[in-house]
């Protein structure tokens, strides 16, 4: 799995 | 999202119901630290500012805006109710909450993923929100006995970064591009912050005893 762009995590 | 996050955000979410719990229903803000109140709603302004450019989920969007809103709603509360304010520990919370936001800063001038404005704003929230529950722990520490929801209040907030931890290393095993390795340092620093705490709180669990902060 790509990691996500930008911060997914809040 | 993973049951880990999950469990999380929703621990994160308890903290805060039960601290607008306790200033809603005792009308009073005794033993919680303003400076600390402050710290987060800084924590999430600062890391919360793609709520408008990255759409990642309802409910991820959904969540931002309950956090932004309601740190901005207590610290609203515990500066300008009439009531509330007046039960503000004033004397007590004396940290000096500016170091942390500047070392915070410089450090994310230094080390942060990428050097662009979101991302050292990102990398200080994660700074800085592992720092942010110091003066509520010296609050404590000063104000000797603990009242029920307040207690439970750090323990729900310390709880959820640990949910958080598991989160990492979930995804670690279960991602190939995963490396968070600036929440994960910044992560285990805030939770160990919370250990001493931890420890009285299993102890007056234990002997159903009040919650007592050694001085």
């Amino acid at each position: 799995k790509e990691k996500p762009q930008g911060h997914d995590e809040l | 999202m993973n049951i880990f996050r999950f469990l999380g955000d929703m621990t994160h979410l308890i903290s805060i119901l039960i601290l607008l719990l306790k200033i809603y229903a005792t009308k009073s803000c005794s033993g919680i630290s303003l400076k600390t109140q402050e710290l987060y709603a800084l924590v999430f302004l600062a890391r919360y500012l793609d709520l408008f450019t990255d759409f990642i989920s309802v409910y991820n969007s959904v969540m931002k805006v309950v956090f932004i809103a309601s740190s901005l709603a207590i610290v609203w509360c515990m500066r300008r109710h009439r009531v509330v304010r007046r039960s503000y520990d004033k004397e007590l919370d004396t940290f000096r909450h500016y170091f942390l936001v500047a070392a915070c800063l410089a450090l994310a001038l230094l080390v942060q993923e990428k050097f662009t404005f979101l991302e050292v704003l990102w990398a200080f929230s994660i700074y800085l929100e592992a720092v942010a529950i110091l003066p509520q722990l010296v609050l404590l520490q000063r104000s000797g006995n603990v009242d029920n929801l307040t207690g439970q209040y750090v323990f729900f907030l310390g709880a959820y970064r640990a949910f958080y931890i598991l989160n990492w290393i979930y995804r670690y095993f279960t991602e190939t591009h995963f490396s968070r390795w600036i929440s994960c340092v910044s992560g285990l620093v805030q939770t160990a912050l919370y250990a001493d705490f931890f420890y009285y709180y299993f102890i007056s669990w234990k002997n159903n005893s009040k919650l007592q902060l050694p001085a």
